[in-house]
């Protein structure tokens, strides 16, 4: 307990700046919190997330490609999360009948999601203290790991877990992203939070 | 709602808010 102050303002914020930062196009940041409950933050569960979206390149809207069972499964969701959020029951909302693409689907999925003992991308970044970085659709495939392969399922193409001392960095981009150290040392500074709020 | 934990309704609610301000941009005067 002695680690880290969290503030999760700062957090988003951090989030924020790492992905408005970033000269490639990234469509969403997560950090996944190590939580002090456990022995040796065992448990990476959901610390905060910031969703972006695809690029607009002229061509409208992202494509979804689902079916009209799913969309309307997604949109009954959104409209429940939407009045448990708001206190209200239900009504009309523009925004939350706009059709839910993959790629929001999949982080709000995940907000749902926990990592235990080293299994799932996340948590496996967190025990080897090792950086994943996982570019094209059929690496995320190919992957051992669940969580990328259900990230290629839902558009993405680079998912990218980096480790923290408090946690893990994961971002996902539906375009392909080559490793770069300028992102790991980006993380490094941004969330190293022993450094920056013990005070 | 009391069983959401915090962080996730945060999270939530930031990413419901961004959602409607991407889908629906306001309109100028």
């Amino acid at each position: 307990k002695s680690v880290a102050v969290f503030n999760q303002e700062t957090l988003q914020q951090r989030l924020q700046a790492l992905i408005d930062g970033a000269r490639e196009s990234w469509t969403y940041a997560i950090f996944w919190q190590s939580s002090y409950d456990y022995p040796d933050g065992s448990v990476l569960g959901w610390g905060d997330g910031y969703y972006k979206g695809e690029e607009d390149k002229g061509k409208g809207k992202a494509k979804v490609v689902t079916s009209a069972a799913e969309q309307a499964h997604r949109k009954k969701v959104l409209r429940d999360l939407n009045s448990l959020i708001s206190g209200s029951a239900a009504g009309p909302d523009d925004a939350v009948d706009e059709e839910v693409t993959d790629t929001e689907w999949f982080f709000l999925v995940s907000m749902t999601q926990s990592f235990v003992n080293g299994v799932g991308l996340p948590s496996q970044a967190f025990f080897d203290s090792t950086p994943i970085w996982i570019s094209g659709a059929d690496r995320l495939s190919a992957s051992a790991c669940e969580r990328a392969r259900q990230g290629k399922v839902f558009g993405l193409q680079t998912m990218v877990c980096i480790p923290s001392p408090n946690g893990v960095v994961e971002m996902g981009s539906t375009e392909l992203i080559h490793r770069t150290s300028d992102l790991m040392n980006k993380v490094k500074i941004l969330f190293n939070f022993n450094n920056l709020e013990t005070s | 709602d009391e069983d959401l934990p915090l962080a996730r309704k945060r999270s939530l609610q930031r990413f419901l808010e961004r959602r409607k301000e991407r889908l629906i941009p306001a309109v100028p005067y």
